[in-house]
């Protein structure tokens, strides 16, 4: 158990949740998808825009840990809005309702949303 | 990632995953953590998605993501993806979308518009099945009848492979982490071995949620890229989430 890759033997008991495995809970939102799609996710977005800031910010520590000059971030900000439009509604209306509602630059909200595609890179 | 969708003695289906992400994302050398990993931790969320005050789906996102990756039709089916690596990836379907062949759809809207619109388990295999992607990706299903659980391997275009649950054959559930299940896995990555050691040892008699979360809390299965862990009844129409850390002695993945 204490050499790569430290497999241990079948837990039991781990349930309800406890311990040093167990980190916490996950607090339920609703959304109501009658609403525009651009106002969906405010009210996660206003009680989570600290959290969501800090790692658009470690994303950011990191592009420019890569790439020093700023440009890799420069692209993001000032290329990756434009293919906002070309996303599917309503996830273009979205993912622009998220920036105006967490202050995120939209081509970050952008990288983002479209993260899995782009970490196959 | 790891997913699950197994089978009890009743004819239950119950679906569990771990969301691991963040991979050669900054190591913090003094914690011994992966930097993005933590910074996803406190921005999981449970969501209920609904349309005239009445429950349409629900799941567990990173706030801000607004793709699925984990959801819950609630007495209809389960799904969660696990990525998938292949050369022919993502960033050749990005390139196709920027010069205009825009008849792939991103992985995580799919899965969206799948637990939003479809409306039973066979409906949503076709969708998740069939449809082009970006990206190449594993989905991971869950019915509301026995037998109904599958493992759907996805290319960018093509579905290379829908593997069930077969009861007849004992195959009690399906399980997926991050390679094709008619491969090895990568010997430096083996989460599949470990994982379904620990589900034959419980056997399909005892698998309930409470075993579920026991399994995906079994190093290296709990690793240091999980984030949290999900576990659904479909029947019930029950989506728990854990956030989770991973004491050391730990894998970084």
């Amino acid at each position: 158990q204490f050499v790569p890759p430290y497999t241990e033997e079948c837990q039991t008991g781990m349930y309800p949740p406890k311990g040093p495995t167990f980190k916490g809970s996950v607090t339920w939102y609703t959304i109501d998808l009658d609403l525009p799609p651009s106002e969906r996710w405010k009210p996660i977005i206003t009680n989570k825009k600290a959290e969501l800031v800090t790692l658009i910010q470690a994303i950011r520590d990191l592009a420019n840990a890569f790439v020093p000059s700023g440009k890799l971030i420069d692209l993001v900000d000032k290329d990756l809005p434009l293919i906002v439009n070309t996303l599917p509604h309503p996830f273009n209306e979205e993912i622009k309702g998220i920036a105006t509602a967490s202050g995120v630059p939209l081509g970050e909200v952008v990288l983002f949303n479209i993260f899995y595609e782009v970490f196959t890179v | 990632c790891t997913s699950l969708v197994a089978e009890d003695s009743n004819g239950n289906l119950i679906h569990g995953r771990n969301m691991d992400f963040g991979l050669f994302m900054g190591w913090d050398m003094k914690n011994r953590s992966w930097l993005i990993t933590e910074k996803l931790k406190p921005l999981v969320v449970n969501i209920d998605f609904q349309r005239g005050n009445k429950t349409v789906f629900k799941s567990t996102n990173f706030a801000g993501y607004v793709g699925m990756l984990t959801g819950i039709k609630p007495h209809a089916f389960t799904l969660t993806m696990n990525e998938r690596f292949s050369l022919d990836g993502g960033y050749i379907g990005i390139v196709e979308w920027i010069l205009g062949h825009r008849d792939g759809m991103w992985m995580s809207f799919l899965t969206r518009s799948v637990l939003e619109n479809a409306t039973s388990y066979e409906e949503a295999k076709s969708l998740l099945a069939q449809t082009k992607l970006l990206a190449p990706a594993y989905f991971i299903l869950g019915g509301n009848q026995t037998g109904q659980g599958c493992v759907i391997t996805r290319s960018r275009v093509l579905s290379l492979d829908i593997w069930e649950i077969e009861l007849k054959l004992g195959r009690w559930y399906v399980l997926e982490t991050n390679y094709d299940h008619w491969k090895e896995p990568l010997f430096l990555d083996n989460r599949r071995t470990p994982a379904m050691k620990c589900m034959n040892q419980t056997m399909q008699a005892n698998i309930s949620l409470k075993t579920v979360y026991d399994v995906l809390s079994t190093k290296p299965v709990l690793n240091k890229l999980t984030t949290y862990t999900t576990l659904m009844d479909v029947n019930k129409g029950i989506l728990e989430s854990y956030i989770r850390d991973c004491p050391n002695p730990c894998m970084p993945w």
